[in-house]
């Protein structure tokens, strides 16, 4: 929720540019957006007409750089070098971050090797630096290092763009969870009656075992 | 609005909270000694 | 008007300092009024004693016959059941706090005292009284609370007392009704000798609208730590000594049984006083209490499970 509260003001920034602009004017507010180190989310500058008008004409690579920071990975980057313009170190630096947020959404726990492998990281060091650096106090990850074990726990990850298709999982699990939810809720209320049922029960068992002794005792007497 | 789905997916990932055999083997050991302890004090009641 | 009980009355203090009502009756005020952040700040201290008995001061005023405490202080001594006065240690730290306490334009006395008791109860032992005795003897009007952090945890609500001691040589005319606690095998005789010599105060608690406003904050910060903890967790050594308390009491009452004449068939309806429990049913109220904590524990722990960990994507 941070990280959407301080990239809110920015993506608002942005998505007024972009709808001023058309063409080849885009480019340098893809390039600055794509750069930008506080901006992890770019569906709404996608979003701008003028923005989706980009697709098909000569200008179309400034939408698939930016649909790429959108969905994308470092790795994907890799396989469409030849396609995009090259990217500065600061698009690289974003474009890894976003990668290792896409390799959260799938695992919670991700293996030293795997990350350099996906960041093109040649050392252990180098990793815990851009992990430490880069993704925790940019504050879009937070976990714990295992240097023992080689592996980054994620305990929180912030949200990507959603790729198409991703919504209708989305409801899935969320309407799980409300109906387990709900579930819930009804056994809880289920065990409270049964709880004050026994409860009357056993006070009613005692009143009777008490007007017992005294009945005994009367007869003893 | 894309900013809400941003996180909502950031929350849906962070479930199941924890998901490991070393998570559930300790706690049902927790769930077992407890249920051990309420039997035991049910002897003791009676 | 809830902020107005913060008002403080020079002029009505001093004259009730005067007018002395406590003096003619031992029984003169029944009541406490604590403020939300005295009771915070306590809690606090004594929780960060761990299992060292912590004490302090509490500041406050009278009203008829209820005392306000509307602030606490830790004191700088530790361990107050180790030794006869733990409060001598601190009295040049009393002293120049109150005395700064002026200056800074916090009008309100000491009325009172607070300490730890971690794990065994709210009740006073012997040392206790004779430090209360001393302080109503010098100090009225004075009061003793007691708090115990662990139970505090483990029962999820405050456990708290307030206490002031009878003079001595006073018996009270009627024994008044306690509420019934568990007190472990090691402290059982320090608090039967003393019961009698002290009484407990009704514990109302009120808050200003700043507080209020202030306490709903930090709800909202720090509901997700409540509701991560676990008495279970962070209980475990309480739970373990109290259950080998419920070992050793069961042991004695077994022993006492095995001696007695009629061999232990003494249904509790022929007991003399209604209200000397057997020691039977103490144990068994006991135990009962200890697995009913246990048991919300778990049902906590189950639900989290349930609404956590059973979702996926």
């Amino acid at each position: 929720m941070d990280i959407e509260q301080k990239q809110a003001e920015i993506i608002d920034q942005f998505v007024k540019r972009a709808s001023t602009c058309k063409g080849e004017a885009l480019a340098p507010i893809v390039l600055e957006a794509t750069s930008n180190p506080s901006l992890f989310a770019f569906s709404e500058i996608l979003a701008v007409p003028s923005v989706a008008e980009l697709d098909g004409t000569s200008n179309s690579v400034y939408l698939d750089v930016l649909r790429l920071f959108a969905h994308g990975t470092w790795a994907d980057y890799k396989c469409i070098t030849g396609r995009i313009p090259e990217l500065v170190p600061d698009q690289v630096l974003k474009l890894k971050q976003l990668t290792v947020l896409t390799l959260a959404e799938t695992n919670k726990v991700l293996p030293y090797d795997s990350l350099m492998q996906e960041l093109d990281v040649t050392n252990v060091r180098e990793l815990e630096d851009f992990l430490i650096n880069e993704c925790m106090y940019a504050g879009i990850v937070r976990g714990k290092l295992d240097q023992l074990k080689r592996c980054f726990e994620v305990q929180f990850a912030a949200g990507r763009d959603l790729r198409p298709g991703q919504l209708g999982n989305m409801m899935l699990t969320l309407s799980n969870w409300l109906n387990t939810s709900e579930n819930l809720l009804v056994s809880i209320q289920e065990k409270i009656k049964w709880a004050d049922k026994m409860g009357e029960f056993e006070k009613k068992h005692r009143k009777e075992v008490e007007e017992r002794v005294e009945e005994v005792k009367k007869s003893l007497s | 609005e894309n900013s809400l789905l941003r996180q909502v997916s950031s929350l849906l990932r962070r479930l199941p909270a924890i998901e490991s055999e070393r998570f559930q083997d300790d706690f049902l050991m927790e769930y077992n000694d407890k249920l051990l302890i309420t039997y035991l004090a049910m002897f003791t009641n009676c | 008007a809830s902020d107005g009980i913060f008002y403080y009355d020079d002029v009505a203090q001093a004259k009730f300092q005067q007018e002395k009502p406590w003096a003619n009756d031992p029984h003169y005020f029944k009541r406490v009024k604590i403020s939300a952040l005295a009771l915070l700040k306590m809690v606090v201290h004594a929780r960060s004693g761990g299992t060292i008995e912590v004490m302090g001061l509490m500041q406050g005023k009278t009203d008829g016959d209820s005392i306000i405490v509307m602030d606490a202080f830790a004191l700088p001594v530790e361990g107050t059941e180790t030794r006869v006065n733990a409060q001598a240690d601190a009295y040049e730290y009393m002293v120049e706090y109150s005395q700064t306490n002026k200056l800074a334009g916090r009008l309100e006395n000491v009325v009172g005292w607070y300490h730890s008791h971690p794990g065994y109860g709210c009740w006073l032992s012997g040392i206790d009284v004779s430090t209360q005795m001393l302080n109503q003897q010098f100090q009225e009007p004075f009061l003793a609370v007691v708090i115990d952090p662990t139970r505090t945890v483990s029962a999820g609500k405050v456990e708290i007392g307030a206490f002031r001691t009878y003079p001595e040589g006073y018996k009270p005319p009627d024994e008044p009704v306690s509420e019934y606690q568990t007190i472990p095998l090691n402290k059982i005789e320090d608090f039967g000798v003393h019961c009698k010599q002290y009484y407990a105060l009704d514990i109302t608690y009120f808050k200003s609208s700043l507080d209020s406003h202030l306490l709903d904050l930090l709800w909202n910060k720090y509901w997700v730590n409540t509701l991560s903890s676990s008495p279970l967790l962070g209980n475990g050594d309480y739970v373990a000594g109290q259950i080998s308390d419920l070992a050793e009491k069961l042991e004695q009452a077994e022993n006492q049984l095995a001696h007695s004449r009629i061999g232990g068939i003494v249904p509790a309806t022929l007991q003399k006083k209604k209200e000397d429990e057997p020691q039977l049913a103490k144990i068994t109220r006991d135990s009962a209490k200890i697995t009913v904590e246990q048991v919300h524990g778990l049902m906590s722990q189950v639900i989290k499970d349930i609404l956590f960990n059973s979702v996926r994507q």
